[in-house]
């Protein structure tokens, strides 16, 4: 028996905003500690990992270890009919072959049952090593999402370079081409708005702006975004989401031939 | 010309 409840319901409806459209279909692991999902994008160039930690959720029962298959598209269309305010209660029977979304208005004057068929998805899980980073960057997560999305208009790969000076994303394309340095900035008054950046080495690495863009869907999540960057590994997309988890897209780079 | 690489070839399947 799986029974999971969500006072905060738009944080799941979010999370849904943010992947539906990087994965299409994945597996939902309940265990004791948490509701998680590790799933690659179908290029398997991207990889996104989502955890909610059971202290999370108001009430949060399952009995036994449970993986679901879901078309997140499918699930996503459930979850927009959720009330922003909704309470939404995950349930599944065990053996059974749907899972039900139940949304409650906060006034408890409207319930709804969502019903959707499960699926069965054979995902093999990927060993992510906790790495030390050359780079991690923390800025907020609006000047990421403009940045992304500016740059792609003039190109579609963006090198992401880290030096003493600060985090420079740059990308050239047939008009042209763009820079964009963003100096750590610990000074200003609220603390999502600062920039701050740590770094044992410089590092510079390319990548596809389309997965970016993709990415930064999960920007209504957090105002805080980190990047973690070392020369011989994906960079590491992060968006907390508060006291619950988080969300992390992991991205390969372009390299050399 | 830069080659996109893949996830799985950094992280090995568990």
């Amino acid at each position: 028996m799986l029974e999971l409840r969500l006072v905060q319901g738009s944080l799941l409806k979010k999370v849904l905003e943010a992947i539906k459209d990087l994965v299409n279909d994945a597996n939902f692991d309940c265990s004791a500690t948490g509701f998680s999902l590790q799933a690659m994008d179908s290029s398997h160039v991207a990889l996104v990992a989502l955890l909610l930690r059971s202290e999370g959720f108001e009430h949060y029962r399952c009995d036994r270890n449970l993986s679901m298959g879901m078309n997140l598209g499918n699930m996503a269309k459930m979850l927009k009919c959720a009330g922003n305010d909704d309470i939404i209660t995950l349930k599944a029977d065990d053996g059974s072959d749907t899972v039900t979304f139940m949304f409650e208005s906060p006034t408890q004057d409207k319930i709804s049952d969502f019903e959707m068929k499960l699926m069965d998805i054979d995902s093999e899980h990927l060993g992510i090593p906790e790495a030390e980073y050359h780079a991690i960057v923390r800025m907020p997560s609006s000047e990421f999402g403009r940045i992304c999305k500016d740059l792609s208009s003039i190109g579609d790969t963006v090198v992401i370079s880290v030096t003493k000076e600060g985090v420079k994303f740059s990308t050239r394309g047939d008009i042209g081409t763009a820079n964009i340095v963003c100096r750590q900035n610990n000074t200003v008054d609220k603390p999502e708005e600062a920039t701050i950046i740590e770094m044992t080495e410089p590092v510079s690495l390319t990548f596809a702006l389309r997965y970016m863009n993709s990415f930064t869907k999960a920007t209504p999540l957090s105002s805080i975004v980190t990047l973690s960057l070392s020369s011989d590994l994906p960079v590491v997309v992060e968006y907390k989401i508060a006291e619950m988890g988080y969300i992390r897209f992991y991205l390969a780079p372009k390299i050399e031939e | 010309q830069r080659k996109q690489a893949t996830i799985s070839s950094f992280f090995g399947a568990k």
